[in-house]
């Protein structure tokens, strides 16, 4: 089960954070700001007062144990750069940073965040997407009765293509993409695409059609 | 083909507006600012400059023959809400309103906004959610090079299967659910199912698959 640490404690911060540990994992919060501190505590495994740009505050806090950190300090730019950089040389694994503006962005990737979130710009392009495409997206996601998984693919299925595996026929299942084991995603994979060992399908559908496949 | 306005071009409006725009869509911009507006001129339709919080003004734009009305002024909560309670009473169809906090929020929802985003909020979710397991959905829509689409079933579709259409191996396309006249929404449609007049089918795919297929 992997640790999750979120700095910064604004309204993505907080989100994040709180997000994580309602899905069951262990998170550890930090704001320099006990009054934001305060207001997480119950919901989240730890929390704590402490200013990321601090390199001692940061092993006090034993942040090189976090598999995933979450840099979310907004306005402070400067603050929100150097966090990330102290956190690539003290090798925490993992970072995620929220960014500002492109160059703040550019930045960061530059120092060697992992993922740049730019909340505004990518909630804008989501709700342009879910405008235009009847919220069928949202609809599969918040409908009880359909889910969207991963599947491992079965050794039958190795070395088959989509069109002979015909799952939309057989299982009423829709193959939205293969990531393959070196973590590539191809999306809206050809019918002629091959399954390949260590591929894991994603797949949207009726939850008792996913049941069904997952029973085999 | 519906038509969109955006008004308030922060981050979150000039990305609704764009990605809207280039997803072939109309879009009007708006905004009190000059620059803001020369800025995405190119990148939408029309850009106007106008205070959202005069009826007069939103009249003069013909604002009621937009199907759709974003407003997203960030700071100003006050002129955020004065928009939306204008729009209402002048009747635009669907209104959906960027809020800075759950108060923000509550005031839109009640006078009348169908959608409230909060970007740092949902994005916080979203990227929880990305962390624990790898959200296809969102590498879709955050990719500039995969749209999901409406395409009205053409003619010569009407009356054949999805296995007779083949569409995954002809186009690279993956029809992801069909919406009918009667509005019913059918999510991971069986290969067997028929193409009624006035379908709308819903795709993903790379976006020059999905050029070639309009254009047939
Ligand atoms: N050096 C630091 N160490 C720890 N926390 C910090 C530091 N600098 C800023 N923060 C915290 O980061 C949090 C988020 O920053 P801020 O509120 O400026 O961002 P924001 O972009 O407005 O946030 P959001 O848009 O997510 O609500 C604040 O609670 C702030 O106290
Ligand atoms: N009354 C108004 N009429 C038209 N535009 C307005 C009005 N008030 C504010 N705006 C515009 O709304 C835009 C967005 O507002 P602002 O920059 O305060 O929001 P923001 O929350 O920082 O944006 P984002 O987070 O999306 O970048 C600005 O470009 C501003 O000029």
């Amino acid at each position: 089960p992997r640790q999750f640490a979120v700095i910064g404690i604004g309204r993505f911060g907080a989100s994040v954070a709180t997000t994580l540990y309602e899905m069951g994992n262990d998170v550890l919060a930090i704001d320099s700001s006990e009054a934001k501190v305060e207001g997480i505590v119950d919901k989240v495994t730890h929390a704590a007062v402490a200013d990321s740009t601090s390199e001692i505050a940061l092993k006090s806090l034993g942040i090189t144990n976090f598999d995933v950190v979450i840099v979310s300090i907004g306005q402070d730019i400067q603050a929100s750069i150097l966090t990330t950089l102290l956190l690539k040389e003290l090798g925490v694994g993992y970072i995620v940073a929220k960014a500002r503006t492109m160059l703040h962005g550019k930045v960061l990737q530059k120092i060697g965040a992992d993922r740049i979130v730019f909340p505004e710009r990518d909630m804008g392009i989501r709700v342009a997407h879910n405008l235009v495409a009847a919220n069928v997206l949202d609809f599969i996601e918040l409908s009880p009765e359909y889910s969207i998984v991963e599947i491992i693919v079965p050794q039958y299925m190795v070395g088959k293509s989509l069109r002979e595996l015909d799952l939309r026929a057989r299982h009423d299942l829709n193959v939205l993409a293969i990531r393959s084991a070196d973590k590539k995603i191809n999306v809206t994979p050809a019918a002629t695409d091959r399954m390949q060992r260590g591929d894991v399908m994603i797949v949207v559908g009726k939850n008792d059609k996913i049941q069904a496949l997952s029973r085999e």
